[in-house]
């Protein structure tokens, strides 16, 4: 199975939470994403890496910027069994996501935008992949470059999209 | 835009391994994805939370079972700059993915599968979600009753299907 990127697709003026150090038993994810739609906040990316059930864990979510106090409000608002350590915000970040199919065994393809990003000091905030789309966070003054260099790796010729069903 | 849930698709076999406490700068995903790469490590999903550069960050990832043994030896080689808190496997994890169009704003469609997994009491691993696709891990164990609730859930009649690119 050939990977084949189909292009890259970007979106900006989001902002990302980290929600850090929460119980991980059965139900805290239904609470944290409860509030938060129930709070209309409108939600992209969510992520969170996997522990032992003994740790704490955290979970990093993107969001639009104008939610963003709506979202703090509601987190506040948990209750006190699912407390978590703190909350860190990033005002501005930008996702970039390498589209395509047949990624599955995709450590190649990822790879490669991973040596793109470090080849041009840019740091990755945060990851998530699939087999058809493999998205990252950078900082929103990186996009730019981030594009660029991504472009290159993968030898795309036609332009980013914005469009967020591509 | 109406989010539209085509259906359920699952893996099973992969072992997941996290890597905490890794530096959080340029580089260090390059890093570890090249010694992966090179050691021919079949990789599926990547997710990694965002933090402060100030702190170090985990890399969760999950691979095929037989993998597990090359893909330690790469981690144990990774250079003294790149240099790891520890490493956590679990053998036995299923990924369950929700697959639809138009979930971009899917705070509600992710809540679903939340409240589903919690009502029946099963431990969300590792959450990776995009427009198109929610992907949570549990332990296998777990697979079955996760797939009946997210079919009861999502109101959908069919099978779930393990094709990797449905
Ligand atoms: C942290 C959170 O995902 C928890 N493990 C849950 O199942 O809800
Ligand atoms: C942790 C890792 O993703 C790091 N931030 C990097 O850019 O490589």
């Amino acid at each position: 199975e050939q990977p084949l990127v189909r292009g890259l697709a970007y979106s900006v003026s989001e902002a990302r939470v980290t929600v850090s150090g929460l119980p991980n038993r059965p139900g805290v994810a239904r609470a944290v994403f409860a509030v938060l739609d129930d709070a209309d906040v409108n939600i992209d990316l969510i992520v969170q890496t996997a522990i032992e059930r003994s740790e704490v864990v955290d979970i990093t979510f993107t969001l639009s910027r104008g939610d963003r106090e709506r979202a703090h409000a509601a987190l506040r608002d948990l209750p006190a069994e699912f407390a978590y350590e703190r909350i860190s915000w990033d005002e501005r970040v930008a996702k970039i996501s390498v589209v395509g199919i047949g990624m599955r065994s995709h450590s190649g393809v990822a790879r490669k935008l991973f040596d793109a990003l470090a080849e041009g000091g840019i740091n990755i905030e945060a990851i998530s992949t699939s087999e058809i789309r493999i998205s990252v966070l950078v900082a929103e003054d990186n996009l730019e470059e981030a594009l660029r260099l991504a472009h290159t790796a993968y030898g795309l010729d036609g332009d980013a999209t914005n469009d967020p069903t591509f």
